[in-house]
């Protein structure tokens, strides 16, 4: 294993890990340098699979996943101290956190140019890849899996490919996706749906919305060509979005408050964009045009 | 900045410390983590609005593949997600039916051939970190190729 790389204490942690962790760069294209963490499995190293685990945004770091859902350990409130993750997936399988694209977290390139795209960010990831298991040979015998969450559901499958068809040698078996972003036309249509279950959105906005989005049994709520649904699934997409709701879980406060990250708020308009040209022109947050009244 | 309705707080303070940035082997020339990058989300360009044909050519190389979400996420709502699976066309393998775990009904899910759609109940868009318990289970039974 990479020695240089490997983590043998960490501040904040009160307890002995009976797994071994390395934390360092792999190589991405020329210049631009992925952080990556990685833990064994606190079972059977040689036998159990190895995974990676790719948070997405597009722009927001895997780390949230080691520290705040499935790795071994997590932050306690203090900021300072950390806590065993009963539930950690790495009790059963080697995972690896790679920070992605450069930019991300602690992944840096040195031209600090950060300009990038799904290709590119796939490319970027596939040499990591390859850059990891030079760094752990052993670990190419292990089955592995790639898992990705959010826009991750863009990224899975599209280094997934890669590490099929590709030239390295990897024991590939599968890839995962969780709450992704898989179409965009998908997920703005059924968010209306969603919604309204949900009781998200009164009788007069859900009746408009299929006067004016939806004929002969079927409804668009994606890319209508009507101003009317458009302003009207602006005015749905601005409950789910902009209402103080918890976007993440409805059932959920709405933790550290509406602060908002521009990169999650293009994906969102990215997601609007069947709204038209006019809803560039509208401020995400400026919610519902005047002229709507909400019901 | 970080998306809405979450707290990294902790996490951003603990991967700051200078001694745990020394642990990690960070440059100490690199600015401080924070949980999503502007640089990179103001930068970014989508190239796929969907992938559909990547998940066709993924699935025809015999690769498993599962879908899995957090039933009560707005970002990405299961029903877009199981609506995807099911317009990949390919045929359903089992019915719709519920999973179990700790004796509770933990969500639903559905086989196509070598690609699952599983939802967790009451999850949200991090299933791991909100459903800890069932998301465990989902990925053991996953990784085996095991039962739901």
């Amino acid at each position: 294993q990479y020695a240089p790389d490997e983590v043998t204490n960490l501040p904040g942690m009160k307890f002995k890990p009976n797994y071994r962790q390395w934390s360092g760069y792999l190589q991405a294209r020329q210049g631009k340098f992925l952080h990556y963490w990685f833990v064994t499995s606190q079972r059977d190293p040689v036998k159990d699979p190895l995974v990676l685990w790719l948070n997405g945004g597009p722009g927001c770091s895997s780390l949230d996943g080691f520290l705040s859902e499935n790795g071994p350990f997590h932050v306690n409130d203090n900021g300072a101290s950390l806590y065993e993750n009963a539930f950690s997936w790495n009790k059963i399988a080697n995972v690896l956190y790679v920070e992605s694209p450069a930019g991300v977290g602690f992944s840096y390139s040195d031209d600090k140019k950060y300009a990038t795209d799904d290709d590119q960010v796939a490319d970027d990831n596939y040499k990591a890849l390859q850059s990891f298991f030079a760094k752990f040979p052993n670990f190419t015998q292990n089955e592995f899996f790639i898992f990705g969450e959010s826009y991750g559901g863009i990224y899975a499958p599209t280094l997934s490919l890669r590490v099929a068809t590709g030239a390295a040698k990897i024991n590939f078996k599968g890839f995962a996706v969780g709450n992704g972003l898989s179409s965009f036309a998908l997920n703005d249509q059924s968010l209306i749906y969603f919604g309204y279950y949900h009781g998200l959105f009164g009788e007069d906005l859900w009746r408009d919305l299929n006067i004016n989005c939806c004929e002969k049994g079927s409804c668009n709520f994606y890319n209508s060509s009507s101003d009317a649904c458009k302003t009207l699934v602006i005015v749905a997409f601005g409950i789910v979005y902009n209402s103080g709701l918890n976007e993440y879980a409805l059932y959920l406060d709405c933790e550290g408050g509406r602060r908002s990250h521009r990169g999650y708020e293009r994906t969102m308009i990215h997601l609007f964009k069947n709204c038209g040209k006019h809803m560039h022109t509208l401020k995400f947050s400026d919610g519902a045009p005047s002229s709507v009244s909400l019901g | 900045e970080v998306p809405p309705c979450i707290n990294s707080t902790a996490q951003m303070n603990w991967l700051n410390r200078g001694d745990v940035r020394k642990a990690l082997h960070i440059p100490a020339t690199l600015p401080p983590w924070d949980l999503c990058s502007d640089d990179v989300g103001e930068q970014y360009t989508t190239l796929y609005s969907t992938v559909k044909d990547v998940y066709l050519k993924l699935i025809s190389l015999g690769l498993r593949a599962l879908v899995y979400n957090g039933d009560t996420d707005m970002a990405c709502n299961f029903l877009g997600d199981q609506w995807f699976v099911e317009d990949l066309g390919l045929e359903a393998t089992t019915k719709y039916q519920t999973w179990i775990h700790d004796d509770q009904i933990a969500g639903f899910y559905q086989q196509f051939g070598n690609i699952t759609f599983l939802t967790v109940k009451g999850a949200g868009h991090m299933v791991p970190q909100w459903a800890p318990g069932p998301a465990f289970h989902m990925f053991q039974s996953f990784i085996t190729n095991g039962y739901y």
